[in-house]
Order: structure tokens, then C-alpha cells, then sequence
């Protein structure tokens, strides 16, 4: 009892932990800089409706999606990166990490203006969408796709322009025709390529971007299940908030629902809260597409674990709108599993799963008591993660699992 | 690296300020 009223623990109904099939329609975004913003495999996402329930992704495929995702952060970050004995066949923007990322938003594209359900991710720079003629291959997707000969401000880039220079991050071939083209790959093998082109973003009527570089996807494959693209949010000059700069600053913001039955927001630009506690961006990461912070600490129930901060200052940590697990250095997260687990002594725990090594049954509970976690940043930053942020789901409440793994190695 | 994923940033409201260089939390984020 002492613990709660520290706030060490938090007490859950065990039945909150699984997802709702409604949607919570009651958060409405009023502010004309902010776009809603809706899980993917939650109700919300209604362009996606129809075929959601036959396409929603397993635990496993997420987690291994996941996996692939930080597979391929990392080698972004290595100089030895996994993706380098691959041949460049077109002007590359190479190595961006797997681009299915959980929460999409809609923007407009074109004159006049067409909506498209985008996933936007902070971990890569260029946003595209798939065009008609769709000369290649194309997934399949709820809108129709873009339409370049029906838009009046669609213009294509040519080799020659210093914009398509942009695109030759890691040395790509020259172009190939008088049209300069784009490739993403990501790291479970799904790619995007296309025309390097413009064309006008509208966000809202009053936020509306003439000459907006992005790519029109002919040839576009992998697990983007029906969105129409992606919104790069990362941080080179393709990205959106550079190319948006002038208005906004390169300042954004979002908020990520407790559920994946309710809507968060992504925001551009306006003024940022008193409450708001920063941490500086990290310099180990100046030269990457990543946002790279630094994690000081951690605290499981109120109890700051022992781990040297070196542990944390060698591999640096980057944040990320597209990985769904964080991932900690080996030696920090067996702190945090162990502590978590002392606290859990009242709770059957059972056999791991995908990337979790941590995971109980709670379908015998309605109520359960788990410690808090605390993860500190540079400049004294303490963030008390949610109570949605600490368990995930596995497999109904007979497969709870502690929502963070290990990283294979604290240096590698 | 270690890297701060999506299930852990939940209502959290989160500013990236690339122009300071500088990325900030706030609760109730969501709100």
C-alpha cells in the first residue's frame, strides 16, 4: 500500500490491456497545424476498414517486422552495414530503415488536392505514394492511387537539377534517363521506386507547401497494407520538417494513443508548452537521418537500477516513431527484466515470445500491480512511461510479456 | 544503439526541435 501511494505501482484492470474493437471518436483534432493521427491496425483507421480484419498483422509478423526495423537502424548506423553488398541500380537513398511503421496520418497531394493515408515515420526522410500508371507494380491500396497527368502541379525533376543530387546519400549511379529517378528499400525487403518529383502538400487549407519533393512510387512492394505511402520525418534536407523549415522551424510534434482504439495528433510548427522537458540531441548522431538522444538512467518501482552510464553513452540511443519495442543495450535491459521480475513475484510467469523474454499470465487476475519504469535522459529529463507503455499483449492475458527487449551486444 | 520505440512514447506529448537541436516530453501529451 505504501508503494501506491508513492506511486511506485500502477494498478490495472487486467481487461484495459487488450486492444477495443470501437473506436474512440471522441478526440477531434481542432488545431489547423495538427493532423490525426491513427494506429494502423486499430478501428480508427477507417480508409483501411474494410480489409483490416483479414489484414491486420499477427503479434508475431509485428514483432518480426519490428525486428527487421532495427535490424536495419542499425545498419544504417554501422559502417559495415548489412545492405552494402547490395547493387545500386538507380540514384539510391539506400538503408532507410523497414518502412511499416504503426500510426499513419492523411494529407492532400496535388491540384486539386487528393487525400492520402501516409504512415509517417521519424526514422526516414523521403515521403512517397504510389502514381498512376503504376508502370511496375504496385501494392494494393484503399484510395486511388496518385494520378500525375490529372494533377496541374505535378512536375517531375530532372537529372541535371541539384534536387536529384539530394537523392545520391551513398553513392548511387548517375541516372539512367533525363528524368532522375528515386529508390527506398527497407529493411524486410520492401522498397519503393519511382520518379523523383514535385507537387504540392497540403496539410490544411491554410498549410499548403507549392514544390514538395517526394517520390512517385511506379514500383512499390512490401508490407504497407494499404496505406498509400509514407511521410518522412527524419532528418536530412528530403525530409518533411526540412523542407517545411521556413514555416515551421523544423519543430513537430505528436502524441501516440494509450490504444489503438483512440486518435493522437501530429503536429507542425506553434508554440511548445511550459511543460515540456527537453533533453539535447545528441552529436553521435548529427551526420544520420536519426533523432539520437542519450539515456542516463532507469527505474524500475521507484528504484533507479545500477547500471554504469557508460553502458548507454557507447551505443547512444535514437528515438523513433516507427520501432515498436524499445530496444536497450543487453546489459541494461537484464537490469530492468530483473528488477521488473522481483516486483512480479505474485504473478505466474510463462515462456517467452518473439523478441520477450519476460512474460506472465494474468487471465486468472482482474486487477494486477506492476511497478512503474522510469527512463531518465540528458539534462535531467524523467519520464514516467505509461502504464500502456510498460505490458504488451501477446496472446489474450495468458501471454502478458514486459514491452522492452535486449539488444544483441552493448557495443556492437 | 539503443533505440526509445513507439509502445513506450504513448501519451506522451513528443516536440523534436531539430532548429535547437533538442527532442522534449511532456505527459498527458494525448490531452
Amino acid at each position: 500500500e505504501d508503494e501506491i501511494t508513492k506511486g511506485y505501482l500502477h494498478i490495472i484492470k487486467v481487461k484495459s490491456l487488450l486492444p477495443s474493437t470501437a473506436c474512440n471518436q471522441t478526440f477531434k483534432v481542432s488545431n489547423s497545424l495538427s493532423l490525426e493521427v491513427v494506429h494502423r491496425s486499430g478501428p480508427c483507421i477507417q480508409v483501411l476498414n474494410q480489409e483490416k480484419a483479414a489484414n491486420a498483422p499477427s503479434n508475431m509478423e509485428i514483432l518480426l517486422r519490428d525486428r527487421h526495423r532495427v535490424d536495419s537502424i542499425h545498419a544504417r548506423l554501422s559502417s559495415h552495414g548489412v545492405f552494402q553488398e547490395k547493387q545500386a541500380t538507380l540514384p539510391v537513398q539506400s538503408g532507410a530503415s523497414i518502412g511499416s511503421g504503426d500510426y499513419a496520418v492523411t494529407v492532400g497531394l496535388g491540384t486539386p488536392k487528393k487525400e492520402f493515408t501516409l504512415i509517417f515515420d521519424t526514422g526516414s526522410d523521403l515521403t512517397w505514394t504510389q502514381c498512376e500508371p503504376c508502370a511496375k507494380t504496385c501494392y494494393k491500396q484503399k484510395e486511388p492511387r496518385l494520378d500525375p497527368t490529372k494533377s496541374t502541379s505535378y512536375k517531375n525533376i530532372s537529372c541535371s537539377s541539384a534536387f536529384c543530387k539530394l537523392l545520391d546519400t551513398e553513392g548511387g549511379e548517375s541516372c539512367s534517363s533525363p528524368t532522375c529517378l528515386y529508390q527506398v528499400q527497407y529493411g524486410d525487403g520492401s522498397y519503393s521506386i519511382g520518379f523523383f518529383a514535385t507537387e504540392t502538400l497540403t496539410l490544411s487549407s491554410s498549410n499548403v507547401f507549392k514544390n514538395f519533393l517526394f517520390g512517385c512510387g511506379q514500383q512499390n512492394s512490401g508490407l504497407f497494407r494499404g496505406a498509400a505511402g509514407l511521410l518522412g520525418l527524419g532528418r536530412t534536407k528530403l525530409s518533411l520538417p526540412s523542407q517545411t523549415a521556413q514555416k515551421y522551424k523544423k519543430l513537430f510534434s505528436y502524441c501516440l494513443p494509450a490504444s489503438s482504439s483512440s486518435k493522437g495528433y501530429l503536429s507542425f510548427g506553434g508554440q511548445v508548452s511550459k511543460t515540456v522537458k527537453f533533453t539535447p540531441l545528441s552529436e553521435d548522431f548529427k551526420s544520420t537521418p536519426f533523432y539520437g538522444l542519450d539515456i542516463t538512467e532507469l527505474s524500475v518501482g521507484g528504484n533507479k537500477l545500477s547500471i554504469d552510464a557508460s553502458i548507454f553513452s557507447t551505443s547512444g540511443t535514437v528515438i523513433d516513431s516507427g520501432t515498436v519495442i524499445t530496444r536497450l543495450p543487453s546489459t541494461a535491459y537484464s537490469a530492468l527484466s530483473s528488477a521488473f521480475q522481483k516486483l512480479m513475484t505474485d504473478y505466474p510467469s510463462t515462456d517467452g515470445y518473439s523478441i520477450f523474454d519476460t512474460c506472465y499470465d494474468f487471465s486468472k487476475n482482474e486487477t494486477i500491480k506492476i511497478p512503474k519504469v522510469g527512463v531518465s535522459f540528458k539534462g535531467g529529463v524523467e519520464m514516467d512511461i505509461d502504464v500502456s507503455g510498460i505490458l504488451y499483449p501477446v496472446n489474450g492475458l495468458k501471454k502478458v510479456c514486459l514491452a522492452f527487449a535486449g539488444n544483441g551486444d552493448d557495443v556492437k | 544503439a539503443a533505440i526509445f520505440g513507439n509502445t513506450q512514447q504513448k501519451t506522451y506529448q513528443v516536440v523534436y526541435d531539430d532548429a535547437k537541436g533538442r527532442v522534449g516530453f511532456a505527459p498527458s501529451g494525448c490531452n
